[in-house]
């Protein structure tokens, strides 16, 4: 956070802010807990929690609130690791890392061992922070994250960020945070959530439900370089590598030369036990994965130079490490079998600009929606590489607890977790200029004010990004927002046949399932974005019927425009009317979008965005149409 | 035993609280859990429930009483506790 809040223009001291609303807002933290002695954490300056605060602390054996983290409950008593003591208090150091970049305290002079050097912020400083910790290093399972939600919708939290999911997407029924967060919606309360690690792959995202904002990763422009020193040539290679070796240089080493024991391809990447400890000890040793510097650093080596598949991404490692593309790892393997006493000096890191940002993370899972093909997900992008943050000081860096025995207050990680917080803080902050917007309100204004993000060659990425980038100071003043309410996400059941009984369960009234709604499409949800699934055999002509609100000027022009994204030759968009004439606040409008084409291949989505401008507010919304299968 | 290795912790997922003053949403969990596994006494079945925001529970069911429960009057889902990743 130290540079990704300023990437986005959200400047400290350059940011209009509202203070006395800000100390009022709290946000739910579901995650591993918290660390509460870390200075993004402490309450100088914060008065007693707000009056509608109805949560308690109890964080358990050894942990106490303050007024910044003003409610604590742990769900780990239950099934937990043996031996991990009984409280809030986190000891893996995510919850610190995630509480701290939606709502931590502005930390000057914070960094990694002298890396990332600057101020920690959250997006609301002023704001509380209530954790519930439903993580431990066993887990964190889905009873306990369920009543985490219903402890923290009761106890009054304005936003809920859970950068934690399944590997695939489940059905709304069963998928607890969906479940979760539609009692959240319910009740007014966002709820932000990671959309998931396993990207590239397309359709893994697994945060999917309509009334989630679903998060994917982006970079900043700033990254994280090691450069490792061969003779006179210097190769610049990724990793967040705190130890400083002095400029040393060191004997150069092989892993499928120093194993006696192992076959070449088990030495070659270092497998557990296979290095001589004689062959390696004092010397930087060559791993052709990443993995293979636990097996280095055990048999006594300096350092570790690994081939990484992952050249958009630093890793902090238990020892000093630099990870190299496959070009980069190829040249220092030249080196070591052409030369007769290779040397290498490994340093420590530095920081550069990355001119290219923002780029979504390699990591950072993709769509399209596997359970309502006509929601594109995740919704929206946010710094998710590279984020120094607060830690638990329980908890090793490297997240190897048995090779690394450093602690520190702040850390690099990166994740889609990472990215969640970033857009919670957001929408916090939107609740301190708009303390009255529902959830789907302040999710259209962080989306149709994203900074746009364009599919590369690849055109499957424009299921990477949803709207495009958060800005937090533009979603503040959206203009016109596309608002949808609980009956309106009761509908969107129906028409996926859910039965009325199970509605009436649901909603705890007397919602019915018409025909009417059981035959109203999917992507006719008054939704942000637009998408559709057509069947890759035959021409298409589909609409989208849409109405937005009037949240900018009371009297005021829209009119609409329509960009082309990637293969957009191929769709004919028409908006029906083009213009749109407000004439009050809260007013609203309703619109047709037509999209036509030629029968689409699969695996090449079109895209296009439409846009709504009254020459103040630019009101973003992607549309991607895609074949099935 | 062999039955107890069989059992595994499902969520019993029953919508919202309802509105009805007398309605204890504690003593249904306890209840159906009663009704479903033919025990009086299912404290060491009931591992949570939920109450204060939206209604359910979660326990310790083998397959039959899974089936069981899903086919009870006011519940909308059972589910296993899957174990979800830190991201």
């Amino acid at each position: 956070t130290t540079a990704s809040w300023d990437f986005m223009g959200f400047k400290e001291n350059k940011t209009k802010r509202v203070p006395n609303l800000e100390s009022d807002i709290i946000v739910g933290v579901i995650d591993s807990g918290i660390w509460p002695e870390s200075a993004s954490f402490d309450d100088n300056g914060f008065g007693p929690p707000p009056k509608k605060w109805k949560g308690e602390c109890d964080g358990g054996q050894n942990f106490t609130c303050n007024n910044k983290i003003i409610g604590a409950r742990y769900y780990t008593r239950n099934g937990g690791i043996i031996g991990t003591p009984q409280s809030a208090r986190d000891h893996i150091g995510h919850g610190t890392h995630t509480s701290s970049t939606a709502a931590g305290n502005s930390v000057k002079d914070a960094s990694f061992y002298g890396l990332g050097l600057g101020t920690a912020r959250g997006g609301v400083p002023a704001a509380r922070i209530a954790a519930y910790k439903v993580c431990d290093p066993g887990g964190c399972f889905s009873d306990r994250l369920l009543s985490a939600f219903d402890d923290a919708i009761a106890d009054g939290v304005d936003v809920i960020t859970i950068s934690a999911g399944a590997d695939l997407a489940a059905r709304f029924e069963q998928d607890p945070i969906a479940i979760g967060a539609f009692h959240a919606m319910a009740k007014g309360i966002l709820t932000v959530n990671s959309a998931g690690n396993n990207g590239p792959s397309t359709s893994t995202v697994s945060s999917v439900a309509p009334w989630i904002l679903s998060v994917s990763a982006s970079n900043t422009n700033r990254a994280f370089f090691t450069k490792v020193v061969l003779g006179n040539e210097k190769i610049v290679g990724r990793s967040v590598n705190s130890y400083d070796l002095k400029g040393g240089k060191y004997d150069l080493v092989y892993g499928k030369s120093a194993s006696s024991r192992c076959d070449e391809g088990s030495a070659r990447i270092c497998s557990s036990g296979c290095l001589d400890k004689k062959l390696v000890k004092g010397k930087i040793v060559l791993c052709d994965t990443p993995l293979g510097s636990h097996e280095a650093e055990w048999a006594g080596a300096v350092g570790t130079i690994v081939k990484n598949d992952r050249s958009d991404v630093s890793n902090v490692f238990s020892s000093p490490v630099a990870a190299l593309s496959e070009d980069q790892y190829e040249t220092v393997v030249s080196y070591v079998t052409s030369t007769e006493d290779p040397k290498v000096s490994i340093l420590k890191s530095d920081t550069s600009m990355n001119e290219t940002a923002p780029v979504v993370a390699s990591f950072s899972s993709r769509g399209p929606n596997t359970i309502i093909p006509d929601i594109l997900k995740p919704d929206v992008t946010a710094p998710g590489i590279e984020i120094l943050a607060a830690y638990s000081l329980d908890a090793s860096p490297s997240g190897d607890a048995a090779h690394d025995n450093r602690r520190a207050e702040y850390v690099v990680l990166s994740g889609t977790s990472m990215s969640c917080p970033h857009v919670a803080g957001a929408a916090a902050y939107l609740k301190t200029f708009h303390p009255d917007w529902s959830p789907s309100m302040i999710k259209s204004s962080i989306m149709t004010t994203a900074w746009p993000m364009n599919a590369t060659e690849d055109a499957e990425s424009v299921f990477a990004f949803g709207s495009g980038h958060l800005k937090p100071t533009a979603a503040a003043d959206p203009g016109l927002v596309y608002e949808s309410t609980k009956a309106d996400h009761i509908a969107l059941l129906c028409a996926l046949n859910f039965t009325t009984t199970s509605l009436r369960l649901i909603s705890g009234d007397n919602s019915t399932c018409t025909k009417e709604q059981a035959d109203t499409l999917p992507r006719n949800l008054n939704y942000p974005s637009m998408a559709a699934a057509v069947s890759s055999q035959t021409e298409f002509n589909l609409t989208f019927v849409r109405t937005v609100t009037n949240v900018g000027m009371a009297n005021s022009t829209y009119k609409a425009n329509v960009v082309e994204g990637a293969g957009s030759s191929k769709i004919d968009v028409k908006v029906e009317p083009d213009a749109l004439s407000m004439k009050s606040m809260y007013e609203k409008k309703s619109f047709t979008v037509t999209v036509s084409g030629k029968a689409l291949k699969p695996l090449e989505p079109m895209s296009a965005t439409l846009v709504w401008s009254d020459g103040t507010h630019t009101v973003r919304s992607p549309i991607v149409i895609y074949a099935k299968g | 035993s062999h039955q107890d290795e069989d059992k595994q912790v499902y969520i019993v997922y029953m919508g919202a609280v309802p509105s009805n003053a007398g309605y204890m949403p504690s003593s249904q969990h306890i209840n159906i859990l009663r009704e479903v596994t033919g025990e009086s006494s299912i404290e060491n079945r009931l591992v949570r429930s939920y109450r204060r925001s939206f209604n359910g529970f979660a326990a310790t069911l083998s397959d039959s009483e899974r089936e069981r429960v899903a086919n009870m009057e006011g519940v909308v889902s059972v589910f296993p506790s899957r174990k979800l990743q830190l991201q």
